[in-house]
């Protein structure tokens, strides 16, 4: 619980936001 | 015991009572991912961002994100009105919330939004203080925190001297702007805190 961001999944939406191909890919 | 979400990155405060907790994350989740989506697209045009590490932009996007959007929505807190606009569209007011369950996040909420918003920045000044906000070197888990740093101080140079020009007779708006910097940390951990009593909930 020291790392809400992570444990809310909020690191991964940046991640693939960050990487935009990806994101485009799975949309 | 029903379970309410008072957040205004949600579409309502209310929730299901017939929804699992899983569920009702997911759907909460799929409320405020185009808004974090917009920050991340925010901060890839600043000048310099793209430039840091992979792992630094996504240590100052984790810790900042939630600063960026304090922001950016201020203006979803009515202060006049004492209402909250949710993504919805609809708005409430604080004794509503307050009955479902918000408490001293929603007020320091509304005396943030309200400072800054009385501030009277331009959208170009808001956005340079938003970029101020994100690019913070002493955020948990940078790697290379002397480009963090320097990128940082480029932000404040060019934020100090856009103040500057336009407010020459408001010498306090920069050291006003520079304060509410740790009120937005402090606003950070009262969310965090939040989001725990959430998942244990």
């Amino acid at each position: 619980f020291s790392d809400p961001a992570s444990n809310l999944g909020l690191e991964d939406i940046i991640r693939k936001a960050l990487m935009g191909n990806l994101e485009d890919r799975q949309e | 015991n029903r379970m309410h979400l008072v957040c205004p990155m949600n579409t309502s405060p209310h929730v299901d009572p017939q929804k699992s907790g899983h569920e009702v994350w997911e759907e909460f989740s799929h409320s405020f991912t185009p808004a974090v989506r917009e920050v991340v697209e925010f901060a890839k045009k600043i000048p310099g961002f793209r430039e840091l590490s992979q792992h630094d932009q996504v240590s100052l996007l984790k810790a900042g994100t939630f600063e960026v959007l304090v922001v950016r929505f201020a203006s979803l807190f009515d202060v006049k009105d004492r209402t909250v606009t949710f993504l919805g569209g609809k708005r409430y007011s604080v004794d509503s919330l307050r009955a479902l369950g918000a408490g001293d996040l929603l007020n320091s909420m509304f005396d943030f939004s309200e400072k800054l918003m009385n501030l009277g920045l331009s959208e170009e000044e808001m956005s340079l203080f938003t970029a101020v906000v994100l690019v913070s070197a002493d955020r948990s888990g940078i790697e290379n925190v002397n480009s963090v740093e320097a990128l940082q101080e480029t932000l404040i140079r060019a934020l100090r001297s856009l103040i500057t020009k336009n407010h020459p007779n408001e010498a306090s708006i920069f050291t006003k702007l520079l304060l509410k910097l740790p009120d937005l940390r402090s606003l950070n951990n009262m969310h965090s805190e939040q989001l725990l009593a959430f998942k244990v909930h």
